[in-house]
């Protein structure tokens, strides 16, 4: 027996609306310590993993370790039934072949339940090796979210470079080149509006811009991000969920052949 | 011209 109850529950509904579009069909591991998801884009070209933390949760109960193989399309369907302001909770038996989706109004006055049928879904585990990054950098997700969008209509790729000067991110296409330059700060009134950049070692790769800005989905979880950048291995863009866990998106850089 | 990698070309499955 699976049950988890999560006050606010437009977590769910926004996690499910981050990684929708990358993963359509994916398993969901659950265990007494939470929910972990690890995905492939179709393409394999980029990897998605979600963590839940079970203490995250108003309520969390897991006799014994489930697997629960969701199509993410039909649950972002079902979650539009979810009011913004619903209490979520999600319910599966051991040998069971939905999952059950309850959604209370905060008033408790109205109360939609869903069953969501599940799928048997093959899938591999890749193991993420620990990286020692080459740079790091903390940033607004909003500024995130501005940068890869407006390199996107300069063209489909992305080189992003970290040096003393900072981090640059540069696109040329067919119109021209543009490159965005940030700089640590320090000045913001709040601590999460600053830019920070840990630096390593120099480091330059280059990655689809299609994907970055489809991390970029996650904005609404978090008010930062976090992207890693390791010489030739791929960027980690980091979205940490508060007090619940966390969303993390790797992808594979462009090499030059 | 850079090409695509695969993210299976970094990480091995487990």
């Amino acid at each position: 027996m699976f049950e988890a109850r999560l006050i606010q529950g437009s977590l769910l509904k926004k996690l499910v609306d981050a990684i929708k579009e990358l993963c359509t069909e994916v398993n969901w591991d659950i265990s007494n310590s939470g929910i972990n998801m690890q995905s492939m884009d179709g393409s394999h070209v980029c990897l998605v993993a979600f963590n839940l933390r079970a203490d995250g949760f108003d309520h969390f109960r897991c006799d014994r370790p489930l697997t629960l193989g969701i199509n993410l399309g039909n649950l972002a369907k079902i979650l539009k039934c979810s009011g913004s302001n619903d209490i979520i909770t999600m319910k599966a038996d051991d040998n069971g072949d939905t999952l059950t989706l309850m959604f209370e109004s905060e008033k408790q006055d109205r109360i939609t339940d869903v069953d969501l049928k599940l799928m048997s879904i093959e899938s591999e585990h890749l193991g993420i090796p620990d990286q020692d990054y080459s740079a790091e950098t903390s940033m607004p997700s909003s500024e995130y979210q501005r940068i890869v969008r407006d390199l996107s209509s300069i063209g489909d790729t992305v080189n992003i470079s970290a040096t003393k000067e900072g981090i640059k991110f540069s696109a040329m296409g067919d119109i021209g080149t543009a490159n965005i330059t940030l700089r640590q700060t320090s000045s913001a009134d709040k601590e999460e509006e600053n830019v920070k950049i840990e630096m390593k070692e120099p480091v330059l790769l280059t990655f689809a811009l299609r994907y970055l800005n489809n991390f970029a989905k996650a904005t609404p979880l978090s008010s930062t991000v976090q992207v890693f950048l390791t010489k030739d291995l791929p960027v980690q863009v980091n979205y940490n969920i508060q007090d619940l866990g966390y969303v993390k998106y790797y992808l594979a850089p462009k090499i030059e052949e | 011209m850079s090409a695509q990698k695969k993210i299976s070309t970094f990480f091995s499955p487990k």
